[in-house]
């Protein structure tokens, strides 16, 4: 199956980074940028989703602009034994010339028109 | 393998 490859440069490129302790809701950023020119839309996935508080997540990013994304990791007692094992994906396609429903743009788009990049979640703690 | 995850929308309230 050809696959797109994914327009978007992300910052981080393959790692999102939390600092502990986990006792308060920790953010981390994560750039989207869109080189290319045409529109571009976006939807964030994750393994974990009720961990995560991610704004925002989803949308359209113009030709040649840039989004900032905060995904903020919900407050949990650390187990040092339990090293993350949470990943997140950046779902993207271009853009439609009209979008009506976005639901529906998803749920029709065919596989050879999605691009994603995938992010490893990487828990640090102070001490470490 | 990364792949072999399964992915669900992420929320943006929490």
């Amino acid at each position: 199956m050809s696959k797109l490859e994914q327009v978007l440069i992300l910052d981080p490129p393959n790692d999102l980074r939390f600092k502990g302790p986990f006792t308060d809701v920790v953010t981390a950023t994560l750039k989207l940028k869109n080189p290319s020119d045409r529109r571009v839309c976006f939807k964030v996935k994750t393994t974990a989703p009720r961990r995560y508080c991610v704004r925002p997540n989803s949308g359209v990013i113009d030709a040649g602009a840039s989004v900032t994304i905060s995904v903020m990791l919900q407050p949990f007692d650390y187990d040092p034994n339990e090293k993350s094992k949470h990943k997140f994906m950046v779902q993207t396609m271009y853009a439609p010339p009209t979008i009506t429903d976005t639901e529906a743009m998803w749920k029709d788009a065919k596989p050879d028109e999605l691009m994603d990049s995938k992010l490893r979640c990487v828990f640090e703690l102070p001490s470490e | 393998a990364l792949s072999e995850d399964e992915f669900y929308d992420a929320v943006s309230e929490s």
